[in-house]
């Protein structure tokens, strides 16, 4: 076969260099996006903080966090249709901790129109403290409430879970939540709030301590998949 | 498969390497670092067709006979991915929610000629 300057397959005239480049660029971020149901990349301006992701990332296995803080994934076989694990970190501007009784924690959710979506599990990550004495009983009452979006903390609020935790030592612990995130993505709503008392002598020991920088987050945890298939786009969740 | 350099004009796999740094995509995509967006090109002359990474499908079979009976056909061969892997990313959504996702068949392995 001669050698024909240019392309090989479809004897286009050679591009300088760096236009090749730039084009094939711009075919790879669109080929990204496409396949990750996104029209455009999302604009992230203060995200969570990496400690709290490093954190969520470990507890669900997705992956090695190396020395120097990236991230080293496990290759899994995917499913053959496209799932998706979702992490959604509570609105910390929007958990008061006013209450000491409870946690309230808010979760915001934008659904795309025309698709609905198929929760498999999903659970939410709480880090509870330890008493601190170890004369106590340390097991705790924990109970998850929904409570109405724009309640107030503490009214018009149902019991979802009640769980006895063993809290000898400061640890992670869950709550399966699917049923309740199912109906209410089923409902279109774009606010889940939840509260969260593990209350022992007037004090929650699942609240957040004040920094920011926490790595205990409290965090949930959402195995999804699209039930339409012509629908493109993913559930967009903020 | 061949990888593709500057005198082959066969059929082979090109690599390319993009950073997610370099495009500024590394505020939104938390791993991996980048993507090998590697793609097929080349010629597929008549005694290439069906190899390497031969596209196992029937038509293969078909035009191999076909070939080994000496019986030119007007159809042409193809430079074409055999062997593809999924790309797994997790990335930002949002301002607070993350996804974790494996996209099939994203990177290319091996090309053949159908």
């Amino acid at each position: 076969v001669s050698g024909s300057p240019g392309c090989a397959s479809c004897g286009l005239p050679p591009m300088e260099k760096d236009a090749e480049e730039r084009l094939m660029i711009e075919i790879a971020k669109q080929q990204l996006l496409e396949k990750l149901h996104l029209k455009e990349r999302p604009n992230i301006t203060n995200t969570v903080p990496r400690v709290a992701l490093l954190t969520a990332l470990r507890k669900l296995h997705s992956g090695r966090v190396r020395q120097d803080g990236t991230i080293e994934l496990e290759n899994n076989i995917p499913t053959k249709d496209q799932g998706y694990e979702i992490v959604s970190f509570a609105d910390i501007n929007e958990t008061d901790n006013s209450d000491k009784a409870s946690l309230s924690l808010t979760f915001q959710f934008l659904q795309e129109r025309g698709q609905s979506i198929q929760v498999l599990q999903s659970s939410l990550w709480i880090y509870a403290r330890s008493s601190g004495d170890p004369h106590r009983d340390s097991r705790l009452l924990a109970r998850v409430f929904l409570s109405a979006d724009g309640g107030v903390s503490g009214s018009n609020r149902t019991l979802l879970i009640e769980k006895m935790l063993e809290v000898q030592e400061s640890n992670w612990h869950t709550f399966t939540i699917t049923r309740t995130l199912q109906a209410f993505l089923d409902g279109g709503q774009h606010r889940l709030r939840l509260e969260v008392s593990c209350e022992e002598d007037g004090q929650n020991l699942c609240s957040l301590d004040n920094s920011a920088e926490t790595p205990n987050q409290p965090f949930l945890v959402a195995q999804v998949r699209l039930r339409d298939s012509h629908s493109k786009h993913l559930v967009r969740k903020r | 498969s061949l990888r593709c350099g500057e005198d082959v004009t066969v059929c082979c796999k090109r690599d390319f390497y993009i950073k997610f740094k370099d495009i500024q995509w590394d505020e939104w995509i938390i791993a991996p670092e980048g993507y090998h967006m590697n793609y097929c090109m080349g010629q597929c002359p008549q005694h290439l067709s069906g190899s390497p990474g031969i596209a196992s499908s029937f038509h293969a079979t078909v035009f191999s006979q076909l070939k080994v009976n000496g019986i030119n056909t007007a159809t042409t061969s193809c430079c074409v991915p055999t062997e593809r892997r999924p790309l797994s990313m997790v990335y930002f959504n949002s301002q607070h929610s993350i996804v974790k996702t494996d996209v099939p068949d994203m990177i290319v392995e091996s090309c053949g000629c159908t």
